[in-house]
Parts: structure tokens; sequence; C-alpha cells
């Protein structure tokens, strides 16, 4: 079960670890970070609803490749799918993190939080507008966006504390996704089973890794949670402030899970 | 809940991996 889980997960990564790592301080420049904040709200959001879309496909093919998932009725499938695919993408993040200096890896470099600020309120251009240092609070059309970015960064960085292997976050990718007690499930002691299959593996994986104080130090399920329900809110009031925009500029599967 | 989930259910009928 160790092994089909690595397997599974690295099969199902765009990037390698080495890769990420090798590349950790390719930053994005001065330029290319006020291009991307130059972008309009609906643009930015539109960029990391494309490059979300497709991480949660990666989630997908793993899923699908996870010993025992398939067995699973297609109800099942789909609501385990819809409750953890983000989760899954969150907790990967820690993989493509540099915690030294606050860079997520995004469409080819590492950027910070200020790469995305578009995502809360108006781009730059053809406002005449200088620099975004300053802005007054009032062009805040999203002001909860920021502390959702915030704390997405905040949950990587806490993650990437623990130094965690490739097989430890692909076992935590695995039971966040194997969660037995999402509601809806028809077949729920069938997902029970295979959890606690999964808790089993993990637990001998981190006693012969001498790693066994991880399951003290990971942060609170709840922590992932409130992360997806912020994402919700935002997309919610994003919604508000373009009534029109979100049945066509998003991507199909984005908007069937949210 | 498949029926809501069409792209979904696509991607998890293609290939048995």
């Amino acid at each position: 079960l160790t092994q089909n889980v690595l397997k599974s997960y690295l099969e199902t990564c765009a990037q390698r670890t080495e890769e990420l790592q090798r590349r950790r301080w390719e930053t994005f420049s001065s330029q290319e970070v006020c291009a991307y904040q130059r972008q309009s709200m609906a643009e930015m959001w539109q960029r990391c609803a494309g490059r979300l879309t497709e991480a949660i496909q990666q989630v997908v093919e793993f899923a699908k490749r996870l010993q025992g998932f398939m067995d699973l009725c297609q109800h099942d499938q789909i609501v385990l799918l819809k409750a953890g695919a983000l989760e899954v993408v969150l907790v990967g993040m820690c993989r493509a993190f540099n915690a030294d200096n606050r860079t997520v890896f995004f469409e080819g470099k590492y950027g910070g939080t200020e790469l995305f600020r578009a995502l809360g309120r108006a781009g730059d251009s053809g406002r005449g507008r200088g620099q975004a240092e300053g802005t007054a609070s009032d062009e805040e059309l999203l002001p909860g966006c920021h502390d959702l970015i915030s704390s997405i960064f905040d949950f990587a960085q806490s993650l990437c504390a623990l130094h965690c292997s490739d097989s430890e976050v692909a076992f935590l990718c695995a039971l966040v996704l194997l969660n037995a007690s999402r509601p809806w499930l028809q077949e729920q002691a069938k997902v029970a089973v295979l959890q606690g299959h999964l808790e089993v593996a993990f637990r001998l994986l981190l006693r012969r890794t001498q790693r066994e104080e991880l399951l003290a130090r990971l942060p609170p399920a709840g922590r992932l949670r409130a992360l997806c329900s912020q994402h919700l809110e935002q997309l919610q009031a994003f919604h508000r402030l373009h009534p029109g925009l979100l049945p066509a500029a998003f991507p199909p599967l984005y908007r069937e899970l949210f | 809940l498949q029926e809501k989930h069409r792209i979904l259910h696509k991607l998890l009928q293609n290939g048995n991996s």
C-alpha cells in the first residue's frame, strides 16, 4: 500500500520534487510581478482558476490510481473528490513552496503573495496609477482575498517546517482524500476500511523512518477546511462583483466543484 | 450527483488507471 500511495503520487505530480527544489530561487522579476498586478481582477481570477483546475485534474488521476478508490461507487468517488480535491492541492503546495523567501511555484517561477494582489482588487492598467503600494483601502474590492492568500501561504509555511518526504506528502494527500467522515457518502463503511488501511500503513512508515512525532505536529484538519471555506466565500464575493462572468469564463471542472 | 458532475464523472471513467 505504501508503494502504491507513493507511486500514484509521483506519477501524477506535474513537477518532480528535485526540479522544484533546484529552481526554488528562480523568482519573478519586479517587472513580471508588476505585470501580474496590472491584470484586471477578472483576468487574474480566471488565470488562477485555470492553474487550480489543472492541479485538481492531477488529484483526480492520483485518486484513480489509489488502491481501492475505483472500487467505491461513483457517487462516493465524486463526494470524496468534491470535498477533498482543493485540500489535496493545498497539502501538495508545500512541495512547490520556498519557505526561506515565502514564495510559491506558479506559471514557471516562484512568486510571493504580492504576485496575486490583483485577485483582491482591480489592476492598475488604464487607471493612470503607479505602483500598487499605498493603494487606498477603498479600492480593495475583495479585501478578504488578501487574507485568503496569506492564510494559504501560512499553511504552506507550516507544512514546510515539518520537512515531509515525498512518501509523507503522498500519504497526507491520500488521507485527506479517503476521509470517511465526509458528508453524503453512500458506502461510508467501505471508505472507512480504506482510510483505516492507509492510517496503519502511514504509521508503519513513520515508525520505520523514526518520524512518529510527525503526527502530533500536523496542522489540524479544521485549518484546511477553513481555507476551502474562505476560497468559496471569496469566489462568491467575486461572483457578486462580476455577475455575468462566471458561467463562461471559468474552467468547467472548476465550476462543477465550486 | 453524477448528473451534476459530468466532467468529474467523465474524468473518472477515462481509463481506470
